[in-house]
């Protein structure tokens, strides 16, 4: 694409297409966005993050990522509209506006890279991260399952060969770690956002327990005026609540783990399927999904920059 | 690139939790190599996973057999990747 405009949101693109974007995306805004670098991938991929910040120093944040699971390729696809989105809101829409003059926004679009281009290349289910496991056939680590809270407990398999195999050690996977390390570097992230699809939930922690959490008031309060907005748009059905009370228990949970270093606001979403087409979404409900999804980012945002702590 | 071809997804509906425990048996047989796109919870929420075409009649059998309802949501993976390859390169083309 020549530009950000002419790029076509309607449509799946590949990694170097989303990196070219993120690049055209820096160019075209250079004093709202910039790229940083947080490390490497198993196979060597740079894992980007975008920055949106009018200004100051280590402002109090809220982090985005989509992709952890790399054939959700609805959640990349909408990471992509949402960097976009902010561009063009700022200056526009007056609560946006005041939420990125006093917060900073870190959007993570492609945090699986090895995943997504084998996704691309070889396997389109393919969940995992890519990396090697000693000893067994198996390739890849469900990187969902593998940050340090309750790691390694019931609600994910020891088995490298299952799709929600755990690894050996917590933050084994370098995409894990490198999100870690940022967060505890930055130290100032407010909000913490993991999206995935499909099934149409917003949940909060606990994954790995039945104890519920401190704030689960609050959270609770907060995924239902989110999931309201959301479905205002198309009529969306979402449900919300803990992870092990909606779903299942799950261990070694990104949000368990952001939310366990004191990141209040911590949500997981799992985007529509609305039909029967599971991962793969048709591309014409990419926009329509990006849309409905950002008025419960919004509302997520602006509590959380109303609501400091 | 993997080939998905005569590989369906199942939705399943189990009526009671002696069901889900039936479907998760299942899901412990490696040589199916079943893919849950949502896993077995609790009864009323939709359980889908991807059956690769060779595990389809097993997988059928079992199912009919503990009279547990489903429907085939997808009916040929491949089918489906190919029109979202065809779409991407249309895209790609303009």
């Amino acid at each position: 694409a020549l530009s950000t405009k002419t790029f076509n949101y309607a449509t799946y693109h590949t990694l170097d297409e989303i990196y070219e974007f993120m690049d055209l995306l820096v160019t075209e805004n250079p004093q709202l966005v910039s790229k940083i670098q947080i490390g490497n991938t198993f196979e060597g991929r740079p894992i980007y993050v975008l920055k949106f910040s009018t200004g100051g120093t280590n402002r109090p944040a809220i982090w985005i990522d989509t992709g952890i699971h790399s054939r959700e390729w609805v959640t990349q696809a909408s990471g992509v509209w949402f960097a976009k989105k902010i561009t063009e809101d700022y200056g526009q829409d007056a609560a946006f506006t005041a939420i990125l003059d006093n917060m900073d926004i870190f959007l993570e679009i492609v945090t699986n890279p090895d995943g997504f281009a084998y996704t691309h290349k070889t396997n389109r289910m393919w969940r995992k991260t890519r990396s090697r496991t000693q000893g067994s056939l198996c390739v890849g680590v469900d990187p969902n399952r593998n940050w340090d809270a309750g790691f390694g407990l019931a609600g994910a398999s020891s088995n490298p060969c299952s799709d929600t195999y755990h690894g050996k050690f917590a933050n084994s996977e370098v995409e894990v770690k490198s999100i870690v390390d940022f967060v505890t570097n930055h130290g100032n992230i407010k909000a913490f956002i993991s999206i995935h699809s499909y099934s149409q939930l917003l949940l909060y922690p606990y994954g790995y327990t039945s104890e519920p959490a401190p704030d689960k008031e609050e959270l609770d309060q907060l995924a239902k005026s989110a999931v309201t907005a959301l479905t205002s748009l198309y009529g969306t059905k979402y449900k919300y609540g803990s992870i092990i009370d909606t779903i299942y228990q799950a261990s070694g949970s990104t949000v368990d783990w952001t939310y366990s270093q004191g990141i209040k606001y911590s949500f997981t979403f799992e985007l529509r399927d609305t039909g029967l087409r599971g991962f793969l979404l048709p591309a014409s409900q990419i926009i329509p999904t990006a849309e409905e999804t950002w008025l419960a980012l919004l509302t997520i945002m602006d509590h959380t920059f109303k609501h400091p702590y | 690139n993997e080939n998905f071809v005569g590989h369906q997804v199942l939705r399943i509906s189990a009526a009671n939790e002696a069901q889900v425990q039936k479907v998760k048996e299942l899901e412990d047989l490696e040589h199916l190599q079943l893919d849950f796109w949502r896993d077995p919870v609790r009864p009323g929420i939709p359980i889908d996973v991807r059956v690769p075409f060779t595990s389809i009649q097993s997988v059928k059998v079992f199912l009919e057999s503990h009279g547990i309802n489903y429907e085939i949501m997808i009916e040929d993976i491949q089918t489906l990747l190919d029109e979202e390859q065809k779409q991407m390169s249309a895209f790609q083309a303009r």
